[in-house]
């Protein structure tokens, strides 16, 4: 999924 | 997790705590715009809907809860336990100048149509500008506590970090999110002009008061 990868940050 | 992105996170967490500690101590939210803070929780509350749907390790569930608690009892502090010392005749900023465009842009430009990635995108760029409230009420009155400049820089050097983070993990992990990092710019550049004078007169152990 597009940009699901920076859902780690806060 | 690298030191840039670790640093900011402890940092965006001093900024919270000490204006936490500035209100409860002096028993007083003068000069603090209660707008921002209200617009940093809602920025809360629709980043981290994912608490409900994904976990992702148990530093970003204790951070983000602790932010969210943070951002509420700031809220409260302001307009309720402490609301005969905010100052709203100097909190002018309209908001719906902000709230308006952010929406818009969040629908227009975003990862995915979808409602929790809308509602994402929002508090990525409303974040951005969510502190505006609270410069302009400083640009009103001309002046900050010292302390109020502690919560700006910490404040600011917490997006600053995470640009070196989003640098530091597009090179080693090949990691980049446009939305992120484009917001993250502006809500740097924001701060640029209050660096400045943080660095110029705030450390040099002067009141931060502009000129007429």
């Amino acid at each position: 999924r597009p940009g699901s990868c920076q859902k780690d940050e806060l | 997790m690298n030191i840039f992105r670790l640093t900011g996170d402890l940092s965006h967490l001093a900024a919270i705590i000490i204006l936490l500690l500035k209100i409860w101590k002096t028993r007083s939210c003068a000069g603090i715009s209660g707008k921002s803070q209200i617009l940093f929780a809602l920025v809360f509350t629709t980043r981290y809907l994912d608490l409900f749907s994904s976990f992702i390790s148990l530093y970003n569930t204790v951070m983000k809860v602790i932010y969210i608690m943070c951002a509420y009892a700031t809220v409260y502090l302001i307009y309720g336990k402490f609301k005969a010392t905010y100052d709203g005749n100097h909190d002018t900023f309209r908001v719906e100048f902000l709230l308006i465009p952010v929406v818009l842009l969040a629908v227009l430009i975003n990862h995915a149509f979808a409602p929790m990635e809308i509602l994402w995108t929002f508090s990525i760029y409303l974040e951005s500008v969510a502190i505006l409230p609270q410069l302009f009420m400083i640009s009103k009155t001309g002046e900050a506590e010292t302390i109020t400049t502690h919560y700006l820089f910490f404040l600011g050097l917490y997006r600053t970090l995470y640009l070196f983070n989003w640098i530091w993990r597009f090179y080693f992990e090949g990691f980049f999110d446009l939305i992120a990092v484009v917001a993250g710019l502006v809500q740097t550049i924001l701060y640029c002009d209050f660096f400045y004078l943080y660095i110029t007169k705030v450390l040099k152990g002067k009141k931060l008061s502009l000129p007429a």
